[in-house]
């Protein structure tokens, strides 16, 4: 139901163009939210089904998902990355293509550690860059967490972490992010960016 | 020696150290070569005092007045690596921009912040981004239909009626889904969104989005209320903050479209993230 009236008021006039007060636009901001979490949940089970080892299509169970997904990654509200990585686990990250070509692209994710290795699925090491989160980033986050969620930002995350990734077409790959087995590692994994001093 | 330069990759851009305004975008691979500057402003609405029109939801009406620069020179912070290079600036205390090079993209990625629109002077506020190039365009540029063929737009006519401009700049003004772009004998300057927002070229060589607005006075169209949404944190509101990002290229004369279908595709359809904790040995790679 809620996918349903999502894709009802994507096609409403007022809701596209923004000519609605502001109650009603608000009411449409968030069935649209909620669709698009629908949406996110089936996703996230689909990718589940592809990604499980001995596991065929048929046999899996949709429901049954380990995937979460940020909607508010540009403004850095990212929770699964920000948690702490269990011991003998890394933060998986599934990158999935709908175009028919192969891409390469740079991601980026909020992390709070830049002492961090990123594998593919050979275990090969990526390279990786970090750059600190700007004020103007930190401040959007906290302000429009506290409205729309309720919920006071715990630990900030402190970086971006930039890494190159290649994905075929309608395809997925998956990438590993860990910690790096010692402290100051990260210049052998990634580049820190720095301010130009000028 | 008054110029930085940034870009891992074939694209770069230049920035004066001193103004701190883009000066140049260039690409060694193509040799496209485009001196131009960026920059923001923003369009006074109308109250309707003048003929009893305001600007509001529906109508885009700017009170007669230039758009106001909102800084001729914005300090810098340069960041640089390996992948990619960034520029951070603050316009003002309500405008922040990053612009990102990639190391094997071939357009600039500007990633805008902007608000919350300042009203306390009692001004509606609509805020555009300017890219101003020495293209000789001859008032013709291009916008998109709903994401479809770029129709050709000349400024201040159409091609099946006599028009009379009564608006300059709204009259202008075309609806975009996917970009806009305008060219010269040699060069074309692409610019593509990532939201449906309005564009045009008011001047030869310039193009301009619409990014943000914040109005005081209703349009009496029908929605009865003033653009002028606003969030709340404790009871206390301010006005709208809208993040978004647009991307910018220079091809040679012709070469541009591959681009703008390309980008404009994955645009429309980034990666899709998704984040676990499960043991690596579970997986099905790719």
């Amino acid at each position: 139901y809620g996918l349903g009236d999502a894709l009802g008021i994507a096609q409403h006039h007022d809701a596209v163009t923004g000519t609605a007060k502001q109650h009603t636009t608000n009411d449409y901001a968030k069935r649209l939210a909620i669709g698009a979490s629908e949406a996110e949940i089936m996703v996230n089970s689909a990718l589940s089904c592809l990604t499980k080892k001995n596991t065929s299509g048929s046999q899996c169970e949709l429901k049954d998902s380990v995937f979460r997904q940020c909607q508010l990654l540009n403004i850095s509200f990212c929770p699964p990355t920000e948690e702490d990585i269990p011991q003998g686990k890394s933060l998986v990250v599934v990158v999935y293509n709908p175009l028919g070509w192969n891409r390469t692209d740079i991601v980026k994710i909020p992390v709070t550690d830049a002492n961090l290795i990123v594998e593919d699925s050979l275990g090969n090491s990526i390279e990786a860059q970090y750059a600190s989160l700007d004020n103007v980033t930190i401040n959007l986050r906290n302000y429009y967490t506290e409205a729309y969620l309720g919920q006071s930002p715990k630990e900030v995350p402190k970086y971006w972490l930039h890494f190159q990734v290649s994905v075929p077409p309608l395809g997925w790959n998956t990438y590993f992010i860990s910690k790096a087995a010692g402290k100051g590692n990260n210049r052998r994994y990634g580049y820190f960016s720095e301010d130009n001093p000028q | 020696n008054d110029t930085i330069e940034i870009g891992p990759g074939n694209l770069k851009l230049s920035y004066s150290s001193t103004s701190g305004q883009l000066k140049r975008i260039y690409n060694s691979k193509t040799g496209v070569d485009v001196p131009i500057q960026q920059s923001y402003l923003w369009y006074g609405s109308s109250d309707g005092g003048e003929d009893g029109q305001a600007s509001g939801a529906y109508i885009f009406r700017p009170n007669g007045a230039l758009p106001t620069v909102v800084s001729r020179s914005v300090p810098l912070k340069v960041i640089r690596g390996s992948l990619l290079d960034e520029v951070h600036q603050q316009f003002s205390p309500w405008i922040y921009q990053v612009t990102r090079l990639y190391k094997d993209k071939e357009h600039a990625e500007v990633e805008f912040t902007i608000g919350p629109i300042p009203t306390n002077d009692s001004v509606g506020k609509e805020v555009i981004t300017q890219l101003t190039a020495n293209l000789a365009t001859d008032k013709v540029f291009y916008t998109d239909s709903n994401g479809r063929d770029f129709l050709k737009r000349v400024r201040n006519y159409r091609e099946d009626w006599n028009l009379t401009v009564t608006q300059p700049e709204a009259g202008n003004y075309y609806p975009l889904n996917l970009g806009i772009f305008t060219a010269d004998k040699k060069s074309e300057l692409s610019v593509l969104v990532d939201r449906a927002t309005g564009g045009a070229s008011i001047k030869d060589g310039e193009l301009e989005l619409m990014l943000h607005r914040r109005l005081l006075v209703d349009d009496s169209r029908g929605v009865g209320e003033a653009l002028d949404e606003s969030v709340c944190v404790n009871g206390t509101c301010e006005g709208l903050t809208v993040r978004g990002n647009y991307y910018v290229s220079i091809n040679q004369l012709g070469a541009g479209a591959r681009w703008r279908r390309t980008t404009g595709q994955e645009i429309y359809s980034p990666l899709v993230l998704a984040f676990s904790h499960e043991k690596l040995e579970d997986w099905t790679a790719s």
